[in-house]
């Protein structure tokens, strides 16, 4: 369902230059629950984001349902990722002038889900992370676990297909930890593909398989 | 050197109050290596924010070097803070427009560093840290682990007796987390007081003890 094909990613020019991916391929098919693993700055995020249609590859390709996302223009790529996409960002990147259940209806708007139905699949996710009663808080009002659970309700919410968790689990407790990865399992069961960065071996093995990051590469598929 | 006494926080009000914390009573020694866990939620970071002087307790007391923080205006406050503690963020909370260098120079501005020897002293803490040849990067620049890693070296600049660190490996793979945990040991050897906040055991056991928080209450210390 995604692959990446011989993906190089270079960030800055001249003495600065940082080559964040190196020759990266990764197949993701149909129903997999993959971790992603790797030392910090090995460039894990930088594949997440060309994953997630956030950003382009340097070099290479990514194909994404058949389609080669550097061939779509800008809006194109946008909706196919709130079609088909949820992403976790590894620092949440929740609106600060929302609240909680605003935060998490948000994809639904982009998707045209009627308002009606909006409210109630919201509360439906809050409860499902265990935060219901903080729905009208605001980011700030949160703390750093409360906040990263609210950007995981926001991530399922459209049911994507591809769901895409950068260190979703990093700002949480290990009971709290357990309970999304039981959440993970449940959408896994139901046929959605997973994708997570992850440097906790716990949670790694909690998926099928685990891909090594080292200098901007992938060292190894377990 | 700092102590909690009976120290409750309230946000909010009526049917929406939040209550923090509830009653709590903790005593941190000269030279202590306090490691502190609990669900998320539970109220880890409000009580390293207050023994941080970045907030104030709604009813009872925090006492630092003998001095009721309370009873102090935002200025002295301010100056104890620059002049005493280092805190890591659980968020990082890096300026976005100062490069990682500037970001770390910036506590001794405060504290009236001579701008000679800040920049050497800055490009020693980034060579502790693992990121001098970064030093140029602006945060949105780095990966997650690299921005938690300059929090860190700016925390530590200052020589401050008091390091307060709210989950500094949370963005961290296990051989970073090491080298910090490291470099933690050492600055605890230089007689150094840390309280670090975790959900990690392999971070907590490297502590002298352990405080358990839960629904805004120690009830337990190891
Ligand atoms: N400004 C605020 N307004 C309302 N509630 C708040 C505010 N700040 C914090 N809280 C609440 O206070 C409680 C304790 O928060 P705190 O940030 O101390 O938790 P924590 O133990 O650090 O959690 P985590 O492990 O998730 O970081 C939480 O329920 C949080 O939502
Ligand atoms: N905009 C940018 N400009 C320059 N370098 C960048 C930029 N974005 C990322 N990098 C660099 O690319 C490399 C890979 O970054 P990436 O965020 O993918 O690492 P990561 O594996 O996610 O790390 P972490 O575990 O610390 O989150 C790092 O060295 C990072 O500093
Ligand atoms: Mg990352
Ligand atoms: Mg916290």
């Amino acid at each position: 369902v995604a692959k990446l094909l011989d993906v190089c990613k270079f960030y800055g020019h001249g003495d600065l230059q940082v080559k964040a991916l190196d020759k990266v391929n990764l197949e993701v098919n149909k129903g997999d629950y993959l971790a992603v693993m790797g030392a910090s700055g090995s460039g894990k995020s930088t594949a997440m984001n060309i994953l997630g249609c956030l950003d382009r590859p340097t070099y290479g390709s990514y194909i994404l349902n058949g389609l080669r996302a550097e061939e779509l223009d800008d809006d194109a790529l946008a909706d196919l990722r709130n079609d088909e996409l949820g992403f976790v960002f590894q620092q949440f990147h929740l609106l600060s002038d929302a609240t909680a259940l605003e935060n998490v209806m948000l994809p639904m708007i982009y998707a045209c889900v009627p308002e009606s139905t909006r409210e109630e699949l919201a509360k439906t996710a809050l409860e499902r992370v265990g935060l219901i009663e903080r729905m009208q808080n605001y980011p700030n009002q949160l703390s750093g676990g409360q906040q990263q659970r609210v950007a995981i309700a926001r991530a399922i919410i459209n049911q994507p297909s591809l769901l895409l968790a950068d260190e979703p689990t990093g700002a949480l407790d290990s009971s709290t930890t357990e309970d999304v990865l039981n959440l993970f399992d449940e959408l896994h069961g139901q046929g959605i593909t997973l994708v997570l960065v992850t440097h906790e071996d716990e949670v790694a093995k909690r998926a099928q398989k685990i891909a090594q990051f080292k200098d901007g590469k992938i060292i190894d598929i377990t």
